[in-house]
Formats: C-alpha cells, structure tokens, sequence
C-alpha cells in the first residue's frame, strides 16, 4: 500500500 | 549430499508454521553453517530470516552449499504428517529435484518418507546491517500475541511507544481506541519478565496484520524481543533454544 515502506529501501541488494 | 537429523522433529513443524503464512516459496540455504532462510512476504512488506545451526542437529552433514527451492505450503503438508513426538530427517542430494523428509516414531516402530518436488524460485537476498536500535523490549511472547490480538479488533496498525516507563501499544478504529502499556517488570520469573532497554525513546507505527502474522513463530519461544529505532524496520526476533532464531522485520507505515 502507497502508507507503507517497502522493506527492501532498507537493506542493501546482495 | 544433505542430511539433517532432528530428534526434536516438532520443532521444525513449528518453524513452519510460523512463516508459511507469510512467505508462499522460499530458497533454503544449506551450508555446513546450517539451515538458513531469508524470504519477503509478496508485497515486499516484511522479512523473515530463520537459521537452524548445524550444531543444533542430532547429525549434519552438507558436503557442499545448496539451495533447495519449496513452496511452503507443500512442506506444510508434508510435515503435518509427522506426529509431534517423531524425529525428522531432510535428505537432499547434490543434483537431485527432491527433498526428503524422513519420519521416526520415538519407538522406531513407523518409519515413514515424503518426497516434495524442489523448485527454482528466483529470490532477492538482501544484506542486513547489525545495527544499534534506539530501543529493545524483551516481554513474553504470549502476552506481544496476546496485544497483537486483542489491539487488531480495534484498528489495522499499531503505534508502539517505547520510553523509559514502559513499551506502549496503542491503536484507534471505527469504534473507537485502545492503549495497553506494559512496564518494565524484572520481579517475576525470568520468562513472565518485561524488560526494556532504551538508548532514546522511539515511537513507530505498524501494520497489525504483519505483527500477528509474526506471532505464529510463538510456540517456538516463551520470549520475544523487539527493537526499534527512528524511521527503520522494527525486529521482531523469537530464539529457538540452542538451535538459532526467527526473526522478522517490518517497514513501518509512512507517517503522514
């Protein structure tokens, strides 16, 4: 939903 | 090959039913560390990292690292058919396509196999900082689920305060709203104990649905501990004794 984070903006790509 | 012997075979139920609900295929990472999982639910919400250590298994053996693609709610199946007080066995070959899992009643007098077909998920592994949180809470896990519960009746998110008086959750709904706070208590036993420490306090807001999704993980530990910091996804982690964790993370909701 467009209110929530997404969870992947917070942590780096490995 | 693979190979992992778990007397305690209910526990690996448990693990399973406290993220199958969340996650519907997931990679398992074998490696001579352990049995690893890191999955996303489909919205791209939460997290859910599991770890079995190697060392917590009557016997294991992986003689190279491998990743065995499942969809969870097969192996649900497959491990609901395991009785409680068995041991389970998961055996994989290097190349094969199929996991097995290997059921022994504690009297050894059943002994019965299931072979799930793998499958190949394409998965993103993400990198997680260990970090300094602003805030940890340890409580009983029974009575965060208990909250989680009672508070998703009222309203769809919770605002978790944490401040040197105590963790306070708090919701507002149609009908109405609702604030528990549960203080810091360390006069009790060690399991029923609430405690808090705090760097600086730290309010957040969540989706109450991940939150009660999480506490599925709650047979697997009588504590859990959350952590919090300013503007970053809460940890909610549950340690399966002598044998790892369950942990999640959760995106906080965008304040207005």
């Amino acid at each position: 939903s467009p209110d929530q984070h997404d969870i992947t903006s917070f942590f780096s790509q490995r | 090959m693979f190979e992992a012997r778990l007397v305690q075979g209910s526990l690996l139920k448990k693990v399973l039913e406290s993220i199958k609900d969340l996650v519907t295929d997931a990679n398992f990472d074998c490696s001579n560390n352990g049995f690893a999982l890191q999955a996303m639910d489909s919205s791209h919400v939460s997290l859910v990292a599991l770890l079995l250590r190697s060392d917590g298994f009557e016997h294991y053996r992986c003689d190279r690292n491998m990743t065995m693609g499942m969809n969870l709610s097969n192996m649900s199946k497959m491990l609901k058919c395991a009785g409680n007080e068995d041991i389970i066995t998961m055996k994989a070959d290097d190349t094969g396509d199929v996991v097995t899992f290997m059921f022994e009643s504690p009297d050894q007098d059943k002994i019965s196999d299931f072979e799930l077909k793998l499958m190949d998920i394409d998965s993103e592994h993400l990198g997680i900082p260990d970090t300094e949180y602003a805030a940890t809470v340890k409580m009983p896990s029974s009575e965060f689920m208990r909250i989680c519960r009672d508070l998703s009746s009222i309203g769809d998110t919770v605002t978790i305060s944490v401040s040197k008086d105590g963790v306070k959750f708090s919701t507002t709904g149609d009908i109405g709203q609702a604030n528990i706070t549960c203080r810091q208590n360390t006069s009790v036993d060690k399991e029923e104990q609430t405690i808090i420490e705090l760097q600086e306090p730290v309010t957040l807001t969540f989706a109450l649905r991940y939150l009660n999704s999480f506490t599925k993980a709650t047979p697997l530990a009588p504590t859990v501990q959350l952590q919090m910091s300013k503007e970053l996804p809460v940890v909610v982690q549950y340690l399966i004794a002598d044998m790892g964790y369950v942990r999640y993370y959760l995106a906080p909701k965008i304040e207005d």
